[in-house]
């Protein structure tokens, strides 16, 4: 990987390579594991299952592969629109960076990217929390869900957070239907001590 | 409006209208599901609000009120089954309504059925003159269709399939509306004809009453009981023992059966799959991705409201999404979820394209969706439910109260990771694909020189529109 410095990783080209290349090498492994098996004297299906956690992780890096490539690709038909397109590369980027920390082992492995890119990638990701942060609320106003459809006494509009969350409370059955436990257990337990008092 | 969040308002570096319209794909839809929206908002007996208070039994019943309430108001207003319009009044209600399942079937007869098959079940489905589920998962069988037990053997005397479960593990388990509701199921079962095994085939089988809704004779239905989640949902268990159901109540667009017993079929086996497929495209738009988006802006709202000590000694208390750790919780969840909108717009799209051709008997895209759509629904179900709940946990102790919506949401796309396939099996499914293409591509495994994508895997990852 060319990358030098942390800017180098905002590249839409350069991540998708690198998401390329662990996927295809992933796919290769995982096929030649099993080819390598299979060469030993075990059968196809006997193979297949001594391989299936280095399958597992081909498909996954493959599908991660696409989520980036494709993401990349609605940023190109963004063109007329410059501001939306400048914030949702912000997060694309963000997504293919955190992808690849998160998944960093599979990057380090044949040496596509060395430690010092490693913490060139957290640079840039930590970079990008900052720049995304300023715009986090209007990013979620943009999902255009309303109270009703959120249903959440955290999540409403209008910020009013507490007064909602107390007031929700108030309604449950729990402070609205009386204490099924207190004339059972507790009233008689109160009013036995109430007499030693 | 909070002035912590309304300061968070006040400098636009985007038009947000306008990303919301790019969101929805276009203006017109965003004012066709604001339109929907408010017809439904105004109304209150589609109120969500009690929902967290109420038992499961409760949710069921409400569930079911509102889907017919729904019922009556798409046909007021002219909403057809697949219209825009009722798929924007389920992003609306969340999906809490009964008889999800029920639209399968629906799906399912359009996907897998003869034209007439068609003409006579689903204007039944559509006036709710039956209610029916999709009865595939058993007891001891999920998402491998070739290893359920259930059998449908031909008996050409009576022109009749005898529909059984020949063992406690044959029990059909899990299907949605088949607990309380359903009075048809459409059953996988292994079809037995001439004195041999076919493999999988659909069937309609009539399970209740139309008269009373008790169960019918050989049929023995219920409730599975208490979940995790999806209280909304009457999950049910199903044996069938000797069901005869005519012949005409086998699937018959790629396969059937003559009076004689003679099997015909067109395509491969792996057409059976093709009801799940579209379900597992539908699920990812209409289900699992807004619980993520949900959670998303649940959390990051509360985030810029919630204050939790001083950044420096002696400062004010500055709000929770100003610290690079709660940054570094949320913020990926939001890319994601935004990333994940974008592909799955694009699967679907070229979902329709293949799926017309299949139903013309085009099977050359049918691998390649199945492995593209498997993958895709399982890295997406895994990441959001991770995602959900990283939100949950970064809205501390209000997070576990039900009513930040937040346990609800993580534990309904929970259930994402298994249902319409488990992802391990879905991620098998995929690298199957990729590994037989690999392998094709390169035949020895001495080509190693040279790392580079195999044909199938760049036609992957072209855009569709483009092909």
């Amino acid at each position: 990987c060319p990358a030098q410095k942390a800017a180098d990783f905002l590249h839409t080209k350069l991540y998708t390579a690198a998401w390329a290349h662990v996927a295809a090498r992933l796919i290769k492994d995982s096929a030649h594991h099993l080819q390598t098996l299979m060469q030993s004297g075990a059968d196809w299906d006997e193979a297949w299952n001594q391989s299936t956690v280095l399958h597992l992780q081909a498909a996954k890096a493959h599908c991660y592969y696409i989520s980036v490539k494709n993401f990349t690709k609605t940023l190109d038909k963004l063109e007329n629109e410059p501001a939306i397109q400048q914030v949702l590369k912000r997060l694309c980027d963000l997504y293919a960076l955190h992808s690849i920390l998160t998944n960093s082992g599979d990057f380090l492995h044949d040496g596509f990217l060395s430690g010092t890119q490693i913490d060139a990638v957290r640079t840039a990701y930590l970079n990008l929390l900052l720049l995304i942060r300023k715009d986090a609320i209007l990013l979620t106003d943009a999902f255009d869900f309303m109270d009703h459809c959120l249903n959440s006494a955290l999540g409403c509009y209008d910020g009013n957070v507490y007064e909602r969350l107390f007031h929700w409370a108030q309604r449950s059955p729990t402070n609205t239907q009386g204490n099924p436990a207190y004339e059972k257990y507790i009233k008689p337990l109160l009013q036995s001590w109430r007499s030693k008092l | 409006v909070h002035p912590d969040i309304e300061s968070e308002r006040r400098i636009q570096s985007f038009n947000v209208e306008r990303l919301i319209n790019i969101l929805d794909g276009g203006a017109q839809n965003t004012a066709l599901r604001r339109k929907v929206e408010s017809i439904i908002h105004s109304d209150p007996e589609f109120s969500l609000k009690d929902n967290y208070f109420m038992t499961q039994n409760e949710r069921y019943e409400a569930a079911v009120k509102r889907k017919f309430h729904l019922q009556t108001i798409a046909k007021r207003q002219g909403w057809s089954e697949d219209s825009p319009e009722l798929y924007y009044s389920y992003r609306t209600l969340a999906g809490d309504l009964a008889f999800g399942i029920h639209r399968v079937f629906l799906k399912s007869i359009k996907s897998l059925g003869s034209e007439e098959q068609i003409a006579k079940w689903a204007p039944l489905c559509n006036d709710f003159q039956i209610i029916a589920t999709y009865a595939q998962t058993e007891l001891g069988h999920g998402t491998y269709l070739q290893g359920l037990e259930t059998e449908a053997t031909y008996d050409a005397a009576t022109q009749e399939f005898v529909v059984h479960s020949p063992t406690m593990t044959a029990t059909k388990w899990w299907p949605g509306d088949l607990g309380r509701s359903a009075t048809h199921a459409l059953v996988q079962a292994q079809l037995i004809c001439s004195g041999a095994q076919q493999g999988m085939h659909a069937f309609i089988v009539p399970i209740r009453s139309l008269q009373d809704h008790t169960p019918l004779p050989g049929v023995t239905v219920g409730d599975i009981g208490p979940k995790m989640g999806f209280h909304h949902t009457d999950h049910g268990f199903l044996r069938l023992d000797h069901v005869r159901i005519p012949r005409e109540n086998m699937l018959s667009r790629f396969a059937q059966v003559l009076p004689d017993g003679t099997y015909l079929k067109v395509g491969s086996l792996q057409i059976n799959y093709l009801s799940m497929v579209v379900m597992r495209v539908d699920l990812l738009l209409g289900e699992i991705i807004p619980m993520l988006q949900k959670a998303c802006v649940i959390a990051i709202r509360y985030s810029v409201i919630r204050h939790q000590s001083s950044l420096r000694p002696s400062g004010p208390e500055v709000k929770i999404l100003d610290y690079q750790t709660q940054q570094h919780k949320l913020l990926p969840q939001l890319a994601t979820v935004y990333a994940f909108h974008f592909l799955a717009s694009d699967l679907l799209k070229f979902f329709h394209s293949s799926y017309s051709a299949i139903l013309n008997r085009d099977f050359s895209h049918l691998p390649e969706l199945h492995a593209l759509s498997a993958g895709i629904k399982a890295l997406v179900s895994d990441l959001c439910l991770q995602g959900t709940e990283l939100c949950r946990r970064a809205c501390g102790g209000h997070g576990y109260s039900k009513l930040s919506g937040l346990p609800s949401l993580v534990s309904r796309v929970t259930a994402s990771c298994t249902y319409e396939g488990e992802n391990t099996v879905l991620y098998l499914q995929t690298a199957r694909f990729l590994v037989k293409n690999y392998l094709q591509a390169h035949g020895s495994p001495g080509s190693t020189s040279q790392i580079f994508l195999p044909k199938s895997i760049a036609y992957l990852t072209t855009p569709y529109q483009a092909r």
